[in-house]
């Protein structure tokens, strides 16, 4: 596998807070949770009504999600596996490669 | 035989490295490489300087990809521009008169340590692999380390942010060495273009302030002008504005520092996509990503051939 396996069961959440209570939610969500924001680039510069994507690891996943439910905050699933988009990615290569 | 690059796949810093000796090799009168200075780990900063050779003065265009280490399609664009101008020299009259009165710096990887980090062993990796003093974590957000309004809005003090702003400005080898490249040609370099991603943008300063830019009525026809006839490729939709308003406010940025600088036209491209496969752009999608991104870029480089009023 490539990076050692490392993404696997990673996911990438987009969520979209529509109330500055969401945005504050949100920010003390990320406080306790690891999670790599990949748009915008620090918990600073959410703002209400903009797109969050963020990579959170699979054993975060679960936790994550419960909270945004318990907080009713709408989010969507953008990438299920992170680990295999990246193999993915990559196969596309040695496809083309074999060709 | 003909030297086989796959311009369509994402390649490693060792290969975009030969291939930039390769294309130094191979094009003796429109291009040639040097090294500004080294990164943190100590790799050469390479730039490949496109045009053809004249005596005469010529204003100059900087082009840099791969500040972000995780933003793989940015080194893909450089490579493909490369390629494209010097392939088309000969049958495009709108290149050839560009390479003609123009050069072009390109600068493929300028976080090289980051880029190589991202391949090796951590494909998000966003800073550069600089050390902290006292803290483990490492590494600096090379897009908030320059000398404009440093460490202020939209950056963090906190080595461990992906944001973080550096010990003081400059604090990277990366950035320094730029720095110190576009203060020497400051006088001829018109435009300054940094490539980034992902949202489909098209941004110009500033990004530290709510404020108007002196010659915004240039820039914004020239931002305007370029996200046209990046549509006219595949109808994909670029966003363009102040970088402030149109994505947020962050201080210390290359494109506020080069525009401070006296480079008066200074964008920021954020590629495709906006986030269906965000950093993960499928290989599939670089052709079209770097088509649509070099007819505008082309038509930035034309607009600097015209007088704005």
């Amino acid at each position: 596998y490539l990076y050692n396996n490392r993404y696997a069961g990673d996911q990438v959440i987009r969520v979209t807070p529509v109330s500055n209570g969401e945005v504050e939610e949100l920010r003390r969500l990320f406080a306790n949770l690891t999670v790599d924001l990949w748009r915008p680039n620090s918990a600073a510069l959410i703002r209400e009504g903009g797109d969050v994507d963020l990579h959170v690891g699979r054993n975060h996943t679960r936790g994550l999600r419960a909270g945004l439910q318990r907080a009713h905050i709408r989010h969507k699933v953008l990438i299920s596996n992170l680990q295999s988009e990246i193999e993915k990615q990559t196969g596309y290569r040695s496809s083309r490669k074999r060709r | 035989s003909e030297f086989q690059y796959d311009y369509e796949v994402y390649h490693s810093l060792e290969e975009i490295q030969s291939w930039m000796y390769e294309m130094n090799r191979t094009h003796p009168h429109l291009v040639d490489m040097f090294s500004i200075g080294r990164s943190f780990e100590g790799r050469p900063l390479y730039i490949l300087q496109l045009g053809k050779r004249t005596r005469s003065y010529k204003k100059a265009v900087w082009i840099d990809c791969g500040v972000h280490a995780r933003e793989w399609i940015g080194p893909a664009f450089c490579q493909w521009f490369v390629k494209e101008a010097l392939h088309s020299y000969k049958y495009d009259s709108v290149m050839r008169r560009l390479m003609n009165q123009l050069n072009f710096y390109i600068m493929p990887v300028f976080n090289v340590d980051g880029y190589r980090y991202s391949w090796t062993t951590d494909r998000f990796w966003r800073k550069t692999r600089s050390k902290n003093a006292k803290y483990q974590c490492r590494g600096v957000d090379a897009n908030r380390n320059w000398k404009v309004k440093w460490c202020d809005e939209g950056a963090s003090s906190h080595p461990c942010d992906d944001t973080y702003c550096g010990p003081f400005p400059e604090s990277e080898p990366e950035v320094k060495a730029v720095a110190k490249f576009l203060r020497k040609h400051r006088k001829r370099v018109r435009a300054y273009i940094s490539i980034h991603a992902y949202a489909q943008m098209l941004l110009y300063p500033y990004s530290y302030k709510y404020a108007t830019i002196p010659n915004f009525s240039c820039v914004e026809s020239a931002a305007q002008n370029a996200v046209t006839a990046l549509y006219s490729a595949y109808g994909v939709r670029y966003r363009y504005g102040p970088a402030s308003t149109t994505l947020y406010v962050s201080s210390g940025s290359s494109m506020d520092w080069a525009y401070k600088n006296g480079i008066p036209y200074a964008f920021a491209f954020e590629l495709r996509d906006t986030g269906y496969f965000g950093f993960l752009l499928p290989e599939t999608l670089i052709n079209p990503t770097c088509t649509e991104t070099t007819r505008a870029v082309k038509t930035i480089a034309s607009g600097l051939l015209k007088k704005c009023p």
